[in-house]
């Protein structure tokens, strides 16, 4: 059976918020190390991978690993019950066919369950190998999700092109261009202002802007997110989950026609 | 704008 307890329940329905548009049905895997979750979008374009250790969890018991299917909407749903403070727990029986979310308030005055029902899914796991890339950025997440915003208005498409100079996004449409180039900053007063640059090699990749826009839905998740690039693969678009796991996404690279 | 790859393309299938 699986019985887990956390306490930053609010984390759950960060998570579920941030991937709930570009996935409709996911399957969690759950094991002794604890919540994954891997989901290509509908248009097998990017990729969602996010893990909660079993650490995080202020009780957690899983006896054998088993893997939840459910509708993110349907989760999404559930998980808005809950108060923003509240302690979360979630249980489930081997080869049961629902799993309950507990709801506790702080004060523990009030508790609430809500029982969903799980599906079969057929879902391909993608072996996702450990890169060294060219070049990694590290920004405050709220500064990304600007540029993403900022960039959408104008065209379709954005280049990013990290060299010796800063990282650069470009993008261009019927309006005309937009450029923004972002610089290392690690003597800003706020640690949650700095950005730090680790540039190896210069690299310039093409993504579709609207699932780079789609990430900065893990907004709140976390103060920085991280990008990091290599030539003719994959962007991976890191939020930190406390010190508690991640969410990354993949993003296949445009190429030349 | 390019042609846009699957992410599939890239990594295999476990």
């Amino acid at each position: 059976m699986l019985e887990a307890r956390l306490v930053q329940g609010s984390m759950l329905r960060k998570v579920v918020d941030a991937v709930k548009d570009l996935v409709s049905d996911a399957n969690i895997d759950v094991s002794s190390s604890g919540f994954s979750l891997q989901a290509m979008d509908t248009s097998h374009v990017s990729l969602i991978a996010m893990h909660l250790r079993a650490d995080a969890f202020e009780h957690f018991r899983c006896d054998r690993p088993m893997s939840m299917g459910m509708s993110l909407a349907n989760l999404a749903k559930v998980l808005k019950c809950a108060g923003s403070d509240d302690i979360v727990t979630l249980k489930a029986n081997d080869d049961g066919d629902t799993v309950t979310f507990m709801f506790e308030s702080p004060k523990e005055d009030r508790v609430s369950d809500f029982e969903l029902k799980l599906m079969d899914i057929d879902s391909e796991h993608l072996g996702i190998p450990d890169t060294d890339y060219c070049a990694t950025v590290t920004m405050p997440a709220g500064e990304y999700a600007r540029i993403c915003k900022d960039l959408s208005s104008i065209g379709d498409t954005v280049v990013i092109s990290a060299t010796k100079d800063g990282v650069k996004f470009t993008t261009s449409g019927d309006v005309g261009t937009a450029n923004v180039t972002v610089r290392q900053n690690t003597t800003a007063d706020k640690k949650e202002d700095q950005t730090i640059i680790d540039l190896k090699e210069p690299v310039a990749l093409t993504f579709a802007l609207r699932y780079l826009t789609s990430f900065a839905k893990a907004t709140p998740l976390a103060t920085h997110v991280t990008l990091s690039m290599t030539r003719e693969l994959p962007v991976m678009v890191e939020y930190a989950i406390q010190d508690m796991g991640h969410l990354r996404f993949y993003l296949a690279p445009k190429i030349e026609d | 704008g390019g042609k846009q790859r699957s992410i599939a393309s890239f990594f295999a299938v476990q």
